[in-house]
């Protein structure tokens, strides 16, 4: 099964963010 | 430590999933938001265990996933045709 563990980073999250808030 | 930051990220954290499950999704989605802006900040400027970097992380990916849901189905809520 895929670790969801495997930690994100900095850098996505911020681009998921981004991703989020762009209508 | 500064530690208002993160004591910040987790009140809005905690706002947004009471919006969630009170199914404000608008309002949940947007406190998400805010809270894994807090959260990154904290992460990025306010030293803090390599441990303790990895579990905020690990919130902000669950975080954002659950506010890309609630924003898919904003969406789609929207265009549906009003009944």
């Amino acid at each position: 099964s895929s670790s969801k563990q495997a930690t994100i980073s900095d850098d996505e999250i911020e681009r998921q963010l981004r991703a989020l808030g762009v209508d | 430590m500064a530690n208002n930051n993160l004591q910040k990220a987790i009140d809005l954290a905690s706002k947004a999933a009471q919006e969630d499950k009170n199914q404000n999704y608008e309002e949940a989605l947007r406190l998400y938001q805010a809270a894994v802006q807090y959260f990154l900040h904290v992460v990025k400027y306010e030293a803090q265990g390599d441990k303790a970097k990895q579990s905020i992380r690990a919130k902000c990916a669950e975080y954002l996933d659950r506010a890309e849901k609630l924003k898919e189905y904003l969406k789609k809520k929207e265009k549906a045709p009003p009944a």
